[in-house]
């Protein structure tokens, strides 16, 4: 734990009274460490860290009677001022149906997350809509249909020779016919650097004009997190993140990561594979895990 | 990076940036660079070419893991488990190697033993047609251990030389799931007391230093025999393989690139250290 971690290198530095700067920098080496075991960007931990410093520095931790304490609190107020965002919310449009678009790489939960966006959308008196747009991975409309009649969400889809591109362009149509007020376009796995991909994902955006298109993150996903994200949100800019897998227990740097690069804000974490098991972002929780 | 003629404090840093962005972790970092400091002095390395060269030569050395015995006379069919966390891409990786085994005219037969998952026998299925390979399945929320005993009986019947085993995706850190998969093991083991032959971990390369933490928990609860890298088309490095070698000496066996049948490939340690130094 950080905070056991920074205690040792203040106990062997000694009680000299007042810490040199080069004490300071001997505790953000600490600090450093734990961030990169937390998965944060290489980069970015050092633009961090460096932060942390002129705060501590300009804080007087020097002559602090508990440095160690103090270096944690200013690290923990610095990441809690990164991650927050816009927990839980989402835009809505005008005028009903709201449309949400997920993407995101290979197995990172989307499916499964537009599901729970449904179940969620449901409990708070919304009339959501799914739509089954990958048309790539065997069965991968069959998985969102078997999810929505478990939660007897209605599943707009069609036969697997359609292209996704002309599933979004009904599924609005079908949306004003079901007298949906949410619709949530579950999309292909895709990677950010497969050009013919990411150009249909840019095409059923315009068709589409989603109010949301968040970008479904494992939270287990290391130093490529902020390459991965910048290019997705270059492409369709992101309106938020969510960040799944979190009943795991990877640290969730790449998170921290992400919204210090591309400034999208986290807004649901995932915690399981059933359908409730999904939250609203909180920024301290995630800032503590980080921290591990 | 690496043209200077001296070796200089830099030459360090870039290495520890280089190998820290490539997911190998701080520590695994820390232990590489110190060996290639070491070689620098020994040997009056001057050149930062010679020093890219020592640093991709000992991450090799970490990689190289000599492969368990595999026993040779055993009689058909020889059980591979699949294992891994959520969406990794074990059902695809299974696939895959099933197609690379048919092609090597060997006989397989795929189980569709992940029976909690919302259309995940469907999947397996559709994706074994594509392929020409047989699937034996239950209906969805059968007992997995159950799929696992009948597909290992009609084996031996048929005498098929291979039988892959698709389990459930799922968080190592629940003791109840991997309860499940130690079941699945023993179950192998009632057909078959030598089975399961072969436990291969998926790990996706896009995992950062979790993927650590899963092979020790995988390992302590059914032991893994080999790692199948999927996902290394994209550009994440899966330097985390490097620590996952160093500490608890589990060959990586393949490497997946893409979606599609073939695209696998037997893992080879210097076209991986390259790739992830270039
Ligand atoms: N434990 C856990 N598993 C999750 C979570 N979210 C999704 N999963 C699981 O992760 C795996 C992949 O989920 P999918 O929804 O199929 O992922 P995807 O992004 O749609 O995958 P592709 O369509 O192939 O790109 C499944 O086994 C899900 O049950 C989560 O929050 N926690
Ligand atoms: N680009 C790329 N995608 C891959 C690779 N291997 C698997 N995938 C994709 O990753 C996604 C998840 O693959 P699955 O085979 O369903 O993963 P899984 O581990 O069986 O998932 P669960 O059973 O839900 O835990 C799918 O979209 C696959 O097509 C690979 O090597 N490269
Ligand atoms: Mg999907
Ligand atoms: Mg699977």
């Amino acid at each position: 734990v950080l905070s056991d971690k920074l205690n040792q290198v203040f106990h062997l530095l000694g009680n000299k009274g007042r810490l040199t700067e080069k004490d300071i920098d001997e505790a953000l080496r600490q600090v450093r460490l734990a961030l990169l075991e937390a998965d944060v960007n290489f980069k970015v931990v050092k633009d961090f860290v460096t932060r942390v410093r002129d705060r501590a520095l300009g804080a007087n931790v020097r002559q602090s009677l508990a440095p160690a304490q103090q270096i944690v609190k200013i690290v923990n107020e610095e990441l809690v001022v990164v991650l927050g965002g816009e927990p839980g919310r989402l835009t809505a449009a005008s005028q009903p149906p709201s449309v949400v678009m997920l993407t995101g790489l290979q197995g990172s939960g989307k499916t499964t997350t537009a599901a729970k966006l449904a179940r969620h959308l449901k409990q708070t008196g919304q009339r959501p809509l799914l739509v089954a747009a990958d048309n790539r991975r065997p069965a991968a409309i069959e998985q969102l249909v078997t999810l929505g009649k478990q939660l007897d969400v209605p599943v707009y889809r069609e036969s697997p020779d359609m292209p996704g591109r002309d599933v979004c362009a009904r599924a609005r149509v079908k949306a004003k016919e079901m007298a949906a007020t949410w619709v949530i376009v579950d999309t292909a796995g895709r990677l950010h650097i497969d050009e013919a991909m990411m150009d249909e994902l840019v095409q059923m955006k315009k068709e589409l004009k989603p109010d949301e298109m968040l970008l479904v993150v494992d939270a287990m996903t290391g130093q490529d997190a902020v390459r991965m994200a910048g290019e997705f949100h270059s492409r369709v800019s992101l309106t938020g993140l969510i960040l799944t897998k979190m009943d795991g227990d990877a640290r969730g740097g790449a998170a921290l990561s992400i919204r210090w690069v591309s400034g999208v804000p986290i807004k649901f974490i995932g915690t399981g594979e059933k359908a409730d098991a999904f939250e609203p972002f909180y920024p301290d929780r995630l800032a503590s895990r980080i921290l591990g | 990076l690496f043209d200077r003629p001296a070796v200089d404090a830099e030459v360090w840093d870039e290495l520890e940036e280089l190998l820290v962005s490539a997911d190998v972790g701080i520590s695994t970092t820390e232990k590489l660079i110190e060996k290639v400091k070491k070689q620098v002095v020994v040997e009056k390395i001057d050149q930062g070419s010679h020093v890219r060269a020592a640093l991709r030569a000992a991450m090799v050395d970490i990689l190289i893991v000599p492969i368990r015995e595999i026993m040779e006379d055993l009689s058909p069919p020889k059980v591979i488990l699949v294992v891994g966390v959520n969406g990794g891409g074990k059902t695809t990786s299974i696939v895959k190697l099933a197609h690379s085994l048919k092609n090597e005219g060997k006989s397989v037969l795929l189980v569709a033993a992940d029976t909690f998952r919302a259309a995940a026998i469907d999947q397996l299925k559709r994706l074994g047609e594509r392929a020409g390979i047989e699937i034996i399945a239950h209906q969805s929320g059968a007992d997995p251990g159950a799929v696992v005993y009948d597909a290992l009986q009609a084996a031996k019947s048929r005498q098929v030389e291979a039988v892959i085993i698709d389990t459930a995706g799922r968080i190592h850190t629940r003791s109840n799931l991997m309860e499940e998969l130690e079941k699945v093991k023993r179950v192998a083991g009632k057909a078959d007391v030598t089975a399961p032959h072969e436990v291969i971990l998926v790990l996706d390369a896009t995992t950062g230093q979790n993927g650590l933490v899963q092979a020790r928990y995988f390992t302590e609860a059914i032991g893994i025999t080999g790692i199948f890298l999927a996902k290394l088309d994209g550009t994440a490095k899966g330097g985390i393989v490097l620590a996952i070698c160093d500490e608890l000496k589990i060959p990586i066996q393949f490497i997946g690139v893409g979606e599609k049948l073939e695209d696998m490939e037997s893992f080879n340690a210097e076209a991986f250290v390259a790739a992830l130094c270039d």
